[in-house]
């Protein structure tokens, strides 16, 4: 289950990191505005959540952390 | 603590934007 996480978290990452950067920034989160039905207020509050260092930009690692909490959650729930 | 309060907003956004993530991608072929 595990690999499985991590692969969804990679695969949702990478719908955000369209260049293939590496890295997640805040121009690539409001890219998906159009897309999903979050409005670019609620899309920021996303990208702050998920970059828990503040540096700007959203490492895989940032972006597997939150989606295990999410995923905890909805266990939780 | 408004750190608290903003954190239990964020959660709410945050399960929004990885389900919208999982509808789309189940959502599409």
């Amino acid at each position: 289950p595990e690999l499985t996480v991590l692969g969804k978290a990679q695969e949702f990452f990478q719908i955000c990191d369209l260049e293939d950067k590496g890295f997640v920034t805040r121009q690539d989160m409001q890219r998906l505005h159009p897309e999903l039905p979050l409005s670019l207020e609620e899309l920021e509050k996303v990208f702050v959540t998920l970059d828990a260092d503040g540096n700007g930009s959203l490492t895989p690692k940032e972006f597997i952390t939150g989606f295990s909490q999410f995923l905890l959650e909805q266990i939780a729930l | 603590d408004p750190n608290m309060k903003a954190g239990a907003t964020s959660e709410g956004v945050l399960a929004n934007f990885f389900n919208s993530l999982l509808s789309k991608k189940t959502g599409s072929p």
